[in-house]
């Protein structure tokens, strides 16, 4: 059998496009378009809405293969951090994250450890209301690392299932700022020795290459364990997401789709790469 | 780095030569990717490489490294020109206040580059008025409330009287802000709005409105410098609905390329008039298109 049959090189060019435009980066581009020509030239593949669904099916294993059931917790409660850069939907994500772990009659504690920024508590404290969820606070300019032991401890007396940890926007350039976040993560796992169990970095769907650096980064100082893509109600695809499966290894736990305390969904590949790839 | 690609794309043009279609070609896809990997958006690499390519051609190679320094100067021109080589300049109202709006996606600065649009406009010796019309988003009134109190600059803060949050809501807030700001002798007045949607036909309804009530001489589209390929897509929606006179591009403080610049001075015809370098009032400058440039080709 020949391995140079033709395959349909205008349509691996617009798949190649629309992969670009998605935001998965030119080089992971053409390298999935390049695996894709070589499977499409020994499998006889040749018009371009196969070509498409061999790329879906693929684009959909990269995210599947690093999708793994969350760790059951030995003890109550499940410590869930949410950290990234300024701006990304971290305290919005915090709240809905409490409502939806309530409708599974979990009981959940959330600490707003964003101590800096302007109003940044008062917000984290709606978001309690709306859920029905209790906020263990300090005051504006406190600790962080103070608030978040205080939380913790609470968490552990009350035998809350959940405890949600809402901190400050920061940007990965920042030594001193990743490092207070290093410093959250240990001070977690001196009170409960598997905590925190899950380390959500909030991606703004909107972002470009710059989100591989971030997951990167954040990974070192606060061990991420998985990612909640945002705003994908808005026209960006969040291809980023699938780099960084690629690369860094990381699955997508929740998918942010608007501003209301409903606009959760736990990450569903399929319809991830069909949205993307449109 | 760009410049050691392109030595590589070079090497078969050393010593002397012109520079033509094939010799080149290599060197444009290393440029092609620098762009993309910048996030600069696909529709704005190709319009560039284009251009790029015709000023390239025909050029005599004098030395073994000029076609890699030749062609850096091309590129950087070309970005340069596209940003618009001067500093943008800040539009005053013929009779006071003049009127600020700022508009764009959810989470890109538009409540901290408020404070600091205000804060240096203080530093300018003028009296800003700050505004917030959020009325959606939790604590959103409460935040600018604090970012004016640290910069001491006069906020309206204005009653919601228990109204629902919705559009009349914020005519009304902004009506009544723009009639303080004349009584106080503010010479200024920034609009912050809630972040939005360009595919929101409702609240860009709204932004609509607001201008139509305002008629301010400045509309600001905040954008994030690390907003990737979807840029065009909000900054265009924005300014075809809303008739943008400038950029913020904010966050320039990480190590996001800044991409993103290009393509909304692209698809927009406006300048970047501020970038936003921090988290502190005073994070805040008037934007250089030549530092933006190296910073895109890393
Ligand atoms: N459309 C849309 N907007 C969202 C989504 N998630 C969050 N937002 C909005 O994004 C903006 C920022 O959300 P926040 O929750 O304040 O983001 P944050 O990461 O906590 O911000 P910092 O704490 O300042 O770093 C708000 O206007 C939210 O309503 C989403 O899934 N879709
Ligand atoms: N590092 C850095 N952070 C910034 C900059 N500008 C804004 N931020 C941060 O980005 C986050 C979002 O800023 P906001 O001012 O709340 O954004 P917004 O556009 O008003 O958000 P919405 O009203 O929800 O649409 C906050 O954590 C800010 O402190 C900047 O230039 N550099
Ligand atoms: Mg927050
Ligand atoms: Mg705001």
């Amino acid at each position: 059998i020949a391995l140079t049959r033709e395959v349909d090189e205008a349509a691996l060019e617009d798949l190649e496009m629309s992969l670009i435009a998605s935001d998965i980066g030119v080089t992971t581009a053409a390298e999935i378009i390049e695996r894709l020509r070589d499977r499409g030239k020994r499998q006889g593949i040749r018009n371009g809405a196969e070509l498409k669904d061999l790329l879906r099916e693929h684009l959909k294993q990269i995210l599947d293969e690093q999708q793994r059931p969350v760790a059951k917790v030995a003890a109550p409660p499940e410590v869930i951090m949410m950290v990234g850069v300024n701006g990304t939907g971290k305290t919005t994500t915090s709240g809905k994250l409490a409502a939806w772990y309530r409708a599974q009659a979990k009981t959940v504690l959330m600490c707003a450890a964003d101590t800096f920024r302007a109003a940044a508590i008062e917000q984290l404290e709606v978001w309690g209301e709306r859920s029905g969820v209790e906020i263990v606070r300090t005051k504006q300019g406190g600790d962080p690392s103070a608030v978040l032991f205080d939380a913790l401890q609470a968490a552990k007396s009350r035998h809350n299932d959940v405890l949600i940890v809402d901190t400050a926007g920061r940007l990965h350039t920042k030594n001193s700022l990743m490092a207070e976040l290093d410093k959250m993560r240990r001070t977690t796992q001196r009170i409960i020795p598997d905590a925190p169990h899950e380390v959500l970095l909030v991606m703004d769907a909107t972002t470009g290459q710059n989100g591989l650096q971030q997951a990167r980064l954040f990974t070192e100082s606060a061990g991420v364990t998985g990612i909640v893509l945002t705003k994908l109600d808005g026209t960006a695809k969040g291809g980023i997401a699938i780099a960084i499966a690629r690369e860094l290894k990381l699955p997508v736990r929740f998918v942010g789709v608007g501003e209301k305390i409903e606009d959760i969904l736990p990450f569903d590949s399929g319809a991830f790469v069909d949205s993307l790839l449109g | 780095n760009l410049s050691e690609k392109l030595q590589r794309a070079f090497k078969n043009l050393r010593g002397q030569g012109t520079m033509t279609e094939e010799n080149i070609q290599e060197a444009l896809r290393e440029i092609r990717v620098a762009l993309l990997e910048a996030d600069v958006n696909l529709n704005v690499v190709k319009d560039l490489i284009d251009h790029i390519r015709e000023k390239a051609i025909g050029q005599e190679v004098m030395t073994a490294l000029s076609p890699t320094e030749q062609v850096i100067k091309i590129v950087h021109d070309e970005l340069v020109t596209l940003l618009g080589k001067d500093t943008a300049r800040f539009q005053f109202a013929s009779r006071p206040p003049t009127v600020i709006l700022m508009a764009g996606l959810q989470g890109s600065g538009k409540t901290t580059t408020s404070g600091k649009l205000a804060a240096w406009l203080q530093k300018g010796g003028h009296r800003p008025m700050l505004v917030s019309v959020d009325v959606y988003r939790p604590a959103a009134r409460e935040q600018l409330r604090v970012v004016a109190q640290s910069i001491k600059a006069n906020i309206y803060q204005g009653d919601t009287k228990g109204e629902p949050a919705g559009t009349p809501l914020v005519e009304r807030l902004a009506k009544e802000a723009r009639r303080e700001a004349v009584i106080t002798g503010c010479d200024t007045l920034i609009v912050d709005t809630a972040g939005r949607l360009h595919i929101d036909s409702d609240l860009m309804d709204e932004m609509a409105k607001l201008k139509a009530l305002l008629s301010p001489q400045e509309i600001l589209f905040v954008a994030d410098a690390m907003t990737g390929q979807d840029a065009v897509r909000s900054a265009e929606e924005f300014h075809r609905r809303l008739a943008l006179t400038g950029i913020v591009l904010t966050k320039m403080d990480g190590d996001a390329r800044g991409g993103a610049a290009l393509s909304i001075r692209h698809v927009t015809g406006q300048p970047v008039k501020f970038i936003g370098m921090g988290e502190k009032p005073d994070a805040f400058e008037p934007f250089h298109p030549d530092r933006i440039v190296g910073r895109i080709l890393g």
